[in-house]
């Protein structure tokens, strides 16, 4: 554990708890997208399963646990508990653009052609795009409430401080996962327009507007 | 030398 990761995973929590305050507090989901808190729950489902056979730390153990338990939790508040704040004909991106293609390169692009292996690798690939309904809805509307604008921040960093802990990890213990850390590139990048926004307008106290 | 990766990480 560097610096860096620790910092990034902090960064995850924090979204999170961002965002399960936002909607607790205006009782309301409206701005987040569903296919895209949805595409996280199957992104931990698929990535953690190996909660079931291996055992690597308790800090993992209680990480992992709690990114499944909060984003099924994310899920239910959506689909009942605000659900008629949720509008559906604003989310409309299709998912099956994201899940198909990243399960096909999970086939072919992987390290061992198992079926766990090949469902982490689909959780990588999956998990770098699954962002993607949610900037189309924001794109679609122009504009974001400022809470949830911090949520993207923090869910973007997230996946940014990786990279510097996969260097510095490259450089202390030898490894590199080519896989995540080209998909957390990916990652990273769609975020840096998000990123501009953010820094020169929502930090300046001004509203998030895209132009029009 | 690069080492295989370990699922270690989130």
């Amino acid at each position: 554990m560097n610096i860096f990761r620790l910092l990034g995973d902090l960064a995850h929590l924090a979204s999170i708890f961002i965002l399960v305050h936002k909607m607790h507090t205006t009782r309301s989901c409206r701005g987040i997208s569903f296919k895209t808190q949805a595409l996280y729950v199957l992104v931990f489902l698929t990535r953690y399963i190996d909660l079931l056979y291996t055992w690597i730390s308790l800090y993992n153990f209680v990480m992992k646990v709690f990114f499944i338990s909060s984003s099924g939790y994310i899920l239910y508040l959506m689909k009942y508990r605000f659900r008629p704040t949720h509008d559906p004909s604003l989310d409309t991106f299709k998912v099956e653009y994201l899940v198909g293609p990243c399960f096909v390169l999970a086939l072919i692009f992987n390290y061992r052609f198992e079926v766990t292996e090949i469902l982490w690798t689909f959780s990588i690939y999956l998990e770098a795009v699954a962002i993607f309904p949610q900037l189309f809805m924001m794109q679609r509307t122009g504009e974001a409430e400022t809470i949830t604008t911090h949520y993207l921040a923090a869910l973007g960093a997230y996946r940014a401080l990786y990279i510097p802990n996969w260097i510095y990890r490259y450089f202390t213990e030898g490894t590199v996962d080519p896989i995540a850390v080209v998909a957390g590139i990916v990652q990273t990048g769609l975020y840096l327009d998000f990123f501009y926004v953010y820094v020169t307008k929502v930090l300046q106290g001004q509203k998030f507007e895209l132009p029009a | 030398s690069v080492r295989p990766p370990v699922k270690d990480e989130l």
